[in-house]
């Protein structure tokens, strides 16, 4: 299984819809300070269905929304939407192509879906829940996230090789 | 869980010792009453150097040894694809390259995406990909060849 | 406390403007029932995008508005010597030069002592000194000037 | 008043005697990972006064003496030394060349001395006290420390203001 396409609309610095098409093997982002690496970053992690928006440096859900610059008014919604290749049946969804959605609006109001369905958050949550993806210790590591490995107590240590057995 | 914490123990010495060209590693379990609660101690060696406390490693040391202990354990349970964003700030250049061969000699069983702005490490990717703001506040994402990138990463 | 708070508040303005050429910035004292305790708060525009909190902003943001807040206050109360310990980690390459500009600019008035890894930051200064450990495990330090260091980064 | 002299001999990977002579400009340190340039800054900090081994990245007093390698027994002493230009009289002393020395041993047992007479740690303290050198925040930032001006609370800043003022 890999992520094969990302799709971006509204979502912190992403205006205008941004799709990337990813390859299996290794893929390197790079760019400037503040032109939006982390933010893509982000979007693969809500996408995944991160619950905690402080994971994802906002302190409200709706900071995900991009919020208007000098001279672009705030948009009312954020998309992203993951394509993943099932080829191999890693996920337990019958689709050799899987496609997770995550929208949120200013309300507050989210919905998620799965392969074009309407399903709860919960249900994404389940379908990486094998995976080893999503979890955080070992697959997924933010900006300046490397040294809790060594920096935690002992037990957070053990807890990282719990998720991952 | 005791039987899994022996075989990242194994990886875990066989990923160090690769990626640091030498040295020593462990896990081991804490000595404490409930060994169902117990933590995970980490000790390790730096080549020529002696063992001691974890703080006193350099900042370079730190950040090796958790990549040694992520990839340790990815060699055993592999996930779908990687997701690292920056995590080669405080290596040096010769360090810098240790960790984007380690990267390519698993990228045949696992996708990474990996966000760097050092430029040896764009070597380690086949697949590059800018992002930029060429309106100011909003990104942009373009795929672009090895060559244009090292003048692209700012 | 007041007065100086101002002044401060003045020089990183100032200060910030110039090392991200635009933006705004400010500090203020929070509101709070006390005044004598109240804590100090840092808001700041990076140029074309809002005002948003600081959480949003990314590493070399952030790293770049700390660099500003210090530099503020050395412009404000000098002291003899300045000790950074690899604090452009963060920075892109432009941002680098920035800041190794900066540091040229205040260096008359203060002697700066700079730890780094990037390549960009050795311009900084007119005196180099190399760390290595010829023998395992122990230090040994060489000054070296910059057409040397330049040839030996080849 | 800049540092002009720094001899470091047994303090953490610094064996035999390093002598640097700095410059009152911009001097820059470079080399690989774990080569000693925090080591170094740590000896100066140390000198400067240090109290907290913590800060220097150690647990308990001793762990700043040269421990051994491979190849070498560890040593029974650290010893370091900062020598500093006073020209325009900022340190409270009469002389235009102040010399400040540490010393600690395995007992735990430590010395410190200015310009060759021996002193309390106090004194050593004393004397940079009204320049802003040795306090957290604002001149001597360590590795890793830079975003501790925009992660802590606001009170936090407010006392690196009032220390600087
Ligand atoms: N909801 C939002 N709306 C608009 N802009 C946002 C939003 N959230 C974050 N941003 C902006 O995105 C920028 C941060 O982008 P990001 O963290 O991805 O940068 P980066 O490329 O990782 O940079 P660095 O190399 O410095 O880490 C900030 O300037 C921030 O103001
Ligand atoms: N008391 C001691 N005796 C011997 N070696 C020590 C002692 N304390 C620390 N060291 C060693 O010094 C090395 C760390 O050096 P230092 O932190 O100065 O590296 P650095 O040059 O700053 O590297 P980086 O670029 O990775 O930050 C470690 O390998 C550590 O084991
Ligand atoms: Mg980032
Ligand atoms: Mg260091």
């Amino acid at each position: 299984m890999y992520l094969k396409r990302l799709g971006i609309r509204g979502f912190k610095s992403f205006v205008d819809t941004v799709e990337i098409n990813f390859s299996p093997g290794t893929n390197i982002i790079i760019g400037p300070n503040g032109c939006g690496k982390s933010n893509l970053v982000d979007a693969i992690r809500w996408a995944l269905g991160e619950s905690n928006v402080r994971n994802l440096r906002g302190l409200k859900n709706e900071d995900v929304i991009f919020n208007g610059t000098d001279s672009r008014k705030a948009l009312g919604m954020a998309y992203v939407e993951m394509t993943l290749d099932n080829g191999d049946h890693i996920l337990p969804i019958d689709y050799s192509e899987v496609t997770v959605g995550r929208k949120i609006f200013r309300s507050g109001e989210s919905e998620f879906y799965l392969n074009k369905s309407r399903v709860r958050m919960r249900d994404i949550a389940d379908i990486f829940s094998g995976t080893g993806l999503g979890k955080r210790g070992y697959s997924i590591i933010g900006q300046g996230e490397l040294e809790q490995v060594l920096n935690g107590q002992p037990i957070d240590r053990r807890l990282i090789l719990e998720e991952a057995s | 869980f005791h039987a899994f914490l022996l075989q990242v123990n194994e990886s875990f010495k066989r990923t160090f010792t690769e990626i640091f060209d030498g040295g020593e590693a462990q896990l081991k379990l804490e000595t404490q009453d409930n060994p169902l609660e117990a933590g995970v101690e980490i000790e390790v060696k730096i080549p020529g150097k002696k063992i001691q406390a974890l703080s006193l490693l350099s900042g370079g040391e730190r950040a090796l040894t958790c990549i040694a202990f992520i990839f340790s354990l990815l060699r055993l349970k592999p996930t779908p694809f990687c997701l690292f964003d920056e995590i080669d700030a405080s290596l040096d250049e010769t360090n810098l390259i240790r960790f984007s061969d380690f990267i390519k000699s698993m990228a045949h069983r696992m996708q990474f995406i990996v966000v760097t702005h050092r430029q040896s490490a764009i070597e380690a990717g086949e697949n590059i990909y800018g992002v930029t703001m060429p309106e100011k506040g909003i990104s942009s994402v373009i795929a672009i060849n090895i060559s244009e990138a090292k003048s692209l990463a700012g």
